[in-house]
């Protein structure tokens, strides 16, 4: 069966859509076929991998129950990854989606068809940064969360709120089955006491379920996106392709209870 | 009369709330009574200014109309510097204040009294990112809007998005007077040439309207919050301060039209 997770934290800029899609690639890349849901108005992880912003071509028909979301799901140019994009009227999906029944299932059903086709190991899930009805319903359509944290004094700030937050989905029933993949640092820089400081208060409150491997600062990532490539064909030898082919590893390692 | 200014960006981590602390602390500095007001339910620039995030103490219940928003006005330890913290039940303010009349106008509405008063010479608005009903509420309650932007690709895309918002927020009536202040480029790192395209790109669409003064990527911004203090008091001679006083400069010197 597909095992989705969704990468989520309210705190901006923080790294969410970088690993998605970063992460996405190397699943792809190891022969694992994975499908990257990008939720977020911005679009960030569509035109990280060289997709348009279609008007329509969001998953929000689908969420309101106006279409199939299979139907959206397009090629992504890498083998075995594929991707439903986003599009920027999706912001208005909140309002709307809002006034529907059952208004934190509505990716849930959507997304029941293609989980029944079984035809994904993965099922990535891109939030944009807030604890709105898009990310909510993120977290109650998925298996686990994976958080990823910038070694930085606010994304610290933030980690009691989303952990919070991901409790009262589990035990409120919204989604029984929701627990944490784990915390992956991101944007580390071994030159700052402050990325080692963050890097070394997290561990120390939230031990195993933090990734050994801590994904570096590196301007590669940030040029990555603007030719519309995942950074494994970007630059492949480079130090981030090499950090989260790791995470990747890691990531598979870890038991995945059915 | 007041000045009011809107930090806004719907991408996440860009420099809005570093932005708006550091502005506020500059201008009280030189003197200018400010009051900074949180609107982000991450309350981090409530917590960048040292105060705690108090159940009850942010502008939620002035919002639905159920107290005065100056009586949420607090000390923030710094002369001519004052700040109306948030909480992060502010985030449950949303869909409440969707159901309310006039939901758009909520913020501008509580603010009345306060620009009556015309204690302030100016006002700063940290919004959260999104262009939800919160930013929405800032965008309308205020005269101008400065948009940080980081010195990347993801947030150069963004751009086109918040300014086809401010105008229509200006074209629609929801706020006639509401006008771009500036763009300010921000974690600046000029040993990449990513910052430099974005830079020249940015400048190349909107000339004028990006300040001068880029502000650096520089490590001492991110300590700073960690001690609850803002720039200009953790390290008054860093580079980050000398920037953030230089933008300030250059925005007294911006013709502010009555
Ligand atoms: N490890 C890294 N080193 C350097 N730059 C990075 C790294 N990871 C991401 N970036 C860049 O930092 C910015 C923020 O990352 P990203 O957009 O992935 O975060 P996000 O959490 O998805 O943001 P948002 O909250 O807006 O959705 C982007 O411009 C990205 O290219
Ligand atoms: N010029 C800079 N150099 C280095 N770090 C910076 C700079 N400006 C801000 N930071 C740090 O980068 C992170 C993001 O900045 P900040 O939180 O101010 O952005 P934001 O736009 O308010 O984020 P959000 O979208 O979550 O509200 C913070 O940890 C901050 O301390
Ligand atoms: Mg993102
Ligand atoms: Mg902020």
């Amino acid at each position: 069966s597909t095992r989705s997770i969704a990468l989520a934290n309210q705190k901006g800029g923080v790294g969410k859509t970088t690993t998605a899609v970063s992460l996405a690639a190397c699943l792809a890349e190891r022969g694992k076929r994975t499908l990257l849901l990008d939720l977020d108005p911005q679009a960030n992880a569509t035109s990280a991998l060289g997709l348009e912003k279609l008007s329509g071509g969001s998953v929000y028909k689908a969420l309101l129950g106006g279409a199939r979301l299979a139907d959206s799901i397009r090629p992504s140019g890498y083998d075995n990854l594929e991707i439903i994009p986003s599009e920027v009227d999706l912001a208005v999906a909140e309002v709307d989606v809002a006034r529907t029944e059952n208004y934190l299932q509505r990716l849930r059903l959507a997304l029941m068809p293609i989980h029944d086709a079984n035809q994904y190991e993965f099922l990535l899930v891109d939030c944009p940064p807030s604890l709105g009805i898009l990310t909510m319903n993120g977290l109650a359509a998925v298996d686990r969360v994976l958080v990823p944290l910038q070694c930085e004094y606010f994304a610290l700030e933030g980690l009691a709120v989303i952990m919070r937050v991901l409790k009262q989905i589990k035990e409120s029933g919204a989604n029984p089955v929701l627990d944490l993949e784990g915390i992956v640092m991101t944007m580390f820089d071994g030159r700052t006491n402050l990325s080692q400081q963050v890097v070394n208060e997290v561990r120390g409150h939230f031990g195993e379920k933090v990734f050994q491997t801590v994904i570096p600062r590196t301007v590669r990532l940030g040029e990555a996106p603007s030719f519309g490539k995942p950074i494994t064909a970007y630059d492949t030898h480079s130090q981030a392709a090499v950090a989260y082919r790791a995470l990747t590893a890691e990531l598979l390692a870890q038991p995945w209870p059915s």
